[in-house]
Order: C-alpha cells, then sequence, then structure tokens
C-alpha cells in the first residue's frame, strides 16, 4: 500500500 | 535522488527560466499558451498541497515553491500585465482546457493510490500534468513563427518528462517498494504526446532551419 508521503518527486 | 531525476528536474527548471525570460526581457508571451500555463498552475496547487503539512527536504521544499511562484507568476503576466498581455495569441489559443479538467477529476477519484483528499489531488494533478501541454501543442501548430524560446521551451518540457522516465526505470531496480503505476502510466502518455514535436524540433535543430510544425 502506498505510503502518503511517498511522493517524493515533483 | 539519482542523476535522471536531478537532470529531469533541471530541465523542467530550466523551461521555466526559458519561458520567464521571454516574458521579462523581450516582454512577449507570443507562441505561449494561456491555456497549458492555467493548467500547470492548478497541476502544482493541486500536487504540492502537501507543502505545509509534511517536509520532505530542502530541496524539494524550494522546487515545490519555485514552480508554484512561476507558474501563477506567468499567467499574471498574460492576464494583467499590460505589455506582455498583447502578445499574447488569444486567437489561436483556443483549446478548451475546461474540458479537460473534469475528466482529470473524475480519473482521481476512480483510480487513485489512496482515496484520501490529498491522494486524490495528486493523482489528478498527475493525470492533468499529463494532458496540459496540449493546449501549448495546439497553439505551436497554429503559429506560423514559431520564435526560438517557445520552441525551447516547450523542448525543455519534454526533456523532463522523458528523463523522469529513466529516473523511474532506475529506481524501480534499485528502490523495488517504489512503485506508483499512476505516475508511470501518465508519465509515459505525457511524453508520447512530445513525440511528434521532438520529431520536428531535432530536424530542425540539424538542419539548422526555423522550427515550423505541419498544419
Amino acid at each position: 500500500e502506498a505510503e502518503e508521503d511517498d511522493h517524493d518527486e515533483l | 535522488m539519482n542523476l535522471f531525476r536531478l537532470a529531469g528536474d533541471m530541465t523542467h527548471l530550466l523551461s521555466v527560466v526559458v519561458l520567464l525570460l521571454k516574458i521579462h526581457t523581450i516582454k512577449s508571451c507570443a507562441g505561449i499558451s494561456l491555456k497549458t500555463q492555467e493548467l500547470y498552475a492548478i497541476v502544482f496547487a493541486a500536487r504540492y498541497l502537501d507543502l505545509f503539512v509534511h517536509f520532505m527536504s530542502l530541496y524539494n521544499t524550494i522546487m515545490k515553491l519555485v514552480f508554484l511562484a512561476s507558474s501563477f507568476s506567468i499567467v499574471w503576466y498574460m492576464r494583467q500585465h499590460k505589455i506582455v498581455r498583447r502578445t499574447y495569441d488569444k486567437e489561436h489559443d483556443t483549446f478548451r482546457h475546461q474540458f479537460i479538467l473534469l475528466p482529470c477529476l473524475v480519473l482521481a477519484l476512480l483510480i487513485n493510490e489512496k482515496f484520501t483528499f490529498r491522494e486524490v489531488m495528486w493523482a489528478f494533478s498527475i493525470y492533468l500534468e499529463a494532458v496540459a501541454i496540449l493546449p501549448q501543442l495546439v497553439l505551436l501548430q497554429r503559429t506560423r513563427n514559431i520564435d526560438n524560446l517557445a520552441g525551447h521551451y516547450v523542448f525543455f518540457l519534454g526533456a523532463y518528462r522523458a528523463l523522469y522516465i529513466l529516473n523511474w526505470i532506475y529506481r524501480y531496480f534499485t528502490e523495488p517498494h517504489f512503485v506508483h503505476w499512476i505516475s508511470w502510466i501518465a508519465g509515459i502518455v505525457q511524453t508520447l504526446l512530445y513525440a511528434d514535436f521532438f520529431y520536428y524540433y531535432i530536424t530542425s535543430w540539424k538542419n539548422n532551419v526555423k522550427l515550423e510544425l505541419p498544419a
């Protein structure tokens, strides 16, 4: 499951 | 952070610099689609909601602020600045951008990584970014005299997407947990939209002739 804070890209 | 990602971010930044240079120094936004710029402002506003909630790194925060500030100021210049707005080619920038907003929102509500506000907005921004370049590509096709800066701007934007794909391939092999199908598929679609433009841009550059897209 994806972590909400996994979006480290711009 | 790998080299592809950094190079992608830098070409993205370069595209914004090129556009601001054109607007600031030449005081012209000829060949630039306001529709696309408005969509980008929405893309960044939706995606960077986490800016004030979650700190990732100084690099991340600064880049997000730069993209937010630049996209909104570009829209402001094109709409409000008394010299710049006169150079806006309104007659040819007729893409109905409002009609891609709703489908992207619906898609984000249906397909997201998690049904939370931030995740839905994140997915929405990814879908919207994938198609946000369309008004710009349509405008370029209708523009007889594409100036160099407008051409470079779109080229750098396309390069940024292509480099992000290499970054994902790299991350797939080095960080097995890092799987974001939504951004990968949308990113590939987005890059494919540039394929035609890339072909004519590179051909004109190789033959040293002015960029012109077939109508």
